[in-house]
């Protein structure tokens, strides 16, 4: 109630007993440390979590181009394409490689199913769509092991539920 | 709570983030054995905990500021130095984990964030009342973000969640808003203003962080409003002044109905001199309008729907009212003005005294002409509509003087055909910007003020007051854009409705310059 | 006479919300993209 709004009477901060010359001074001084915008920005380097002893004729660190967003946009789709996207996602968790192949893999229509860890694609236009879920059949990517052997591949499940409770 | 054994383990917590194989399990372990050893209660022996941890992270992020100059001798780098953010980017996941992992021993983890908030507000404060203008605000700087990224979340899974941990972290920014700690002003402006923080709050839970928003925001033009009553600003805080301005902007593109609802809130701390940055707030309209062009030929704004439609107000008009104990008064003169001696020296009233004017750099109390302003105004518009017997005819009333009109909004408009004859030149200039400050987007608040800025002129009996009218009106459309519809459309009705005479007034040809403002501005205006 | 608030690096005419790109108060460039990207817990697991 005194006309100009946070002052009192002897011209100070009624909240912290500071005077408008005492405040600008330590503006002033504030001033000279400025958060910098690498104050706010988050490590992207990847830690590999098991590190084996390679050639030293191999790289031995990533190449700068996997943190930089134009190179998953240009990825493609092709099996390889998303294989390195899968891989990325599944080996490479809490990165910033991870975090761009699963915004590559939405963008090609995968959806993370958070109960299965599973990405799944429409194969078709699904039969039964409600508002909790819909059923038909779908890709998914998953490890398998067989008779034949063990690794990671694209199946078709038919007549599967997808909950959207358990959508990413 | 020993600090050095605090210490130890902090130092075993720090290992563990740097090793490459650190696991979930392994810090649930550690946060584990915390509780068991009765550090995470939420009791004062937390609050030590905490208190020592924050601390540590601090003194080790700042350890290596000195930089060593060629020659080996250390010595201050002009520019910034650099910090190493491992201790705190350690510290601010073992609070993460805590929350995370730590079984409720508190009623919920809000609770338990909103302690270890707590903690780090007092440890700024005391930190900066201690260094003073050698504080670094940026370690703090750095363990906020930290946290706004791995706490909060836009998910609308988790609203009601997310909106307790949001708030927490307003309320701390409210502890540390720029008028109690002034060194950390840029700092907490960047923080109140990030994506991880300011569009968050805004956006969940139904609008409910609004209040929350709107405070800071009042706490930071509050801060600024000493220094804004003068054009020159010293560097820093013009700074800080651009720095809201580009908030404001963001606000005003992606928040627009928050202005427009706590735009009274806003123009109480702006001082009346800081004429775009008040434009800026009141340039605000819902994203779903669509203004039409105020230089449109023949434009009708009484067949606009808008203007019979209030606006939404969530500040509090009659607060400042109420404390000078002046509400009851404005109610029963507004009720029964017949004898009333209220306008006699209702002038008076609105005048601080000597001892406070000098401080506000004003003799006037300006939140309470503001409030007294948009009440009353407030009751008249309540009143037309209660009144009317057809949406025309009101329609009508509010665009054409008649004796009609003037029996149905008389008492009001007595008030300030009465304060505009009875207030000297600078009681007139906050009476009519207070005014002013309601000429906004469509709406019937903006019809009700453009309606009494028009008639205080044509009824003045005084040239002097005509030309303030005119200069309040102009100032604020001679400053860059934005400027508000209400008011374009308010100064293009008095240029060209011959009623009102304006090319005959004297003041609008006293200079060759001030003529060539005018055909300037009105071309402007189309 | 203020500023002229189309130099303070904000695309005013943006069809996107402009604080997605919003990089701090005392800087005309936009943020640099994702670089507050964010893991959702679901995505850690063995």
């Amino acid at each position: 109630d005194l006309g100009a709004i946070g002052d009192n009477l002897t011209g100070t901060s009624a909240s912290s007993g500071h005077d408008q010359l005492y405040n600008l001074q330590m503006l002033e001084a504030a001033f000279h440390k400025l958060p910098q915008p690498k104050d706010s920005e988050r490590a992207k380097t990847y830690i590999p979590r098991h590190p084996a002893v390679t050639p030293a004729s191999y790289p031995q660190v990533q190449p700068s181009i996997v943190s930089h967003p134009s190179f998953w946009e240009r990825i493609g789709s092709d099996t390889l394409a998303t294989d390195m996207l899968f891989f990325a996602f599944y080996y490479q968790q809490n990165t910033y490689q991870q975090y761009m192949a699963a915004r590559e893999l939405k963008k090609q229509s995968w959806r993370f199913h958070r109960r299965y860890n599973t990405w799944f694609q429409r194969h078709v236009e699904p039969q039964v769509t409600t508002d909790e879920y819909e059923r038909g059949s779908y890709v998914y990517f998953d490890f398998h092991v067989t008779e034949d052997g063990s690794g990671w591949c694209q199946r078709i499940k038919n007549d599967f539920t997808f909950e959207y409770n358990f959508l990413e | 709570v020993d600090p050095n054994q605090v210490a130890v383990l902090f130092s075993e917590w720090c290992q563990m983030c740097n090793h490459v194989s650190a696991s979930d399990a392994a810090y649930t372990r550690f946060v584990t054995q915390l509780q068991q050893d009765g550090l995470l209660k939420g009791d004062d022996i937390s609050e030590r905990f905490f208190r020592i941890l924050t601390e540590l992270a601090v003194t080790h992020s700042l350890v290596s500021e000195q930089i060593v100059a060629p020659g080996g001798s250390s010595q201050q780098s002009p520019q910034q130095p650099h910090i190493s953010y491992f201790s705190i980017d350690s510290y601010a996941k073992l609070v993460v984990m805590v929350l995370k992992y730590s079984v409720e021993i508190t009623p919920n983890k809000a609770s338990i964030l909103s302690k270890i908030l707590s903690v780090t507000v007092r440890s700024i404060q005391k930190d900066a009342e201690e260094k003073k203008a050698s504080f670094n605000p940026r370690p703090y700087f750095r363990l906020f973000i930290n946290w706004l990224y791995d706490l909060t979340t836009t998910d609308g899974h988790h609203d009601s969640s997310n909106f307790q941990v949001l708030t927490a972290f307003a309320n701390a920014f409210h502890m540390l808003q720029p008028l109690r700690v002034p060194a950390w002003s840029f700092a907490w402006l960047e923080l109140v203003s990030h994506r991880s923080f300011m569009p968050k709050l805004l956006m969940c839970n139904s609008q409910k962080g609004w209040p929350f928003f709107q405070r800071l925001l009042v706490a930071l033009l509050k801060f600024m409003e000493p220094y804004l009553r003068n054009a020159e600003l010293p560097e820093a805080m013009d700074l800080l002044y651009k720095g809201t301005m580009r908030v404001l902007l963001v606000l005003l593109h992606d928040f627009p109905e928050f202005l427009c609802d706590y735009h009274f809130s806003f123009c109480d701390v702006i001082p009346s001199s800081c004429i775009q940055m008040r434009n800026v707030i009141l340039s605000a309209f819902p994203r779903n309008m669509r203004l039409p062009d105020p230089s449109t030929p023949n434009l009708k704004i009484d067949l606009l729907a808008e203007i019979s439609i209030a606006p939404r107000i969530m500040s509090d008009v009659d607060g400042a009212l109420k404390s000078k104990q002046l509400k009851t008064e404005v109610d029963e003169y507004l009720k029964r003005p017949e004898g009333s001696s209220f306008l006699s020296d209702l002038n008076q009233k609105l005048l601080l005294p000597q001892n406070e004017a000098s401080v506000a750099g004003t003799r006037y109390n300006v939140p309470l002409i503001n409030s007294l302003v948009f009440y009353v105004g407030i009751q008249a518009v309540q009143q037309l509509q209660l009144n009317k017997a057809n949406p025309s005819a009101s329609v009508q009333q509010i665009n054409h003087i008649s004796p009609m009109d003037i029996f149905q909004i008389g008492t009001a408009t007595d008030i300030f055909r009465s304060l505009i004859t009875s207030l000297d030149t600078e009681g007139r200039y906050l009476l009519l910007n207070a005014i002013a400050n309601q000429l906004r987007y469509p709406n019937s608040h903006t019809h009700y003020y453009s309606f009494i800025t028009l008639y205080l002129f044509s009824e003045a009996t005084q040239e002097i007051t005509q030309e303030q009218i005119t200069r309040v009106l102009l100032e604020r459309l001679i400053v860059n854009r934005p400027h508000p519809w209400g008011l374009l459309i308010t100064f293009i009705e008095l240029i060209k409705n011959p009623r009102y005479n304006f090319w005959s007034r004297s003041f609008t040809h006293c200079a060759p310059e001030i003529e060539k403002l005018f055909e300037s501005v009105a071309r402007s205006c189309g | 006479l203020g500023i002229d608030l189309t130099a303070l690096g904000l695309n005013l005419n943006s069809p996107d919300n402009l604080y997605k790109t919003f990089g701090s108060p005392w800087s005309n460039d936009p943020a640099k993209g994702d670089t507050d990207f964010r893991i959702p817990a679901c995505y850690l697991f063995d």
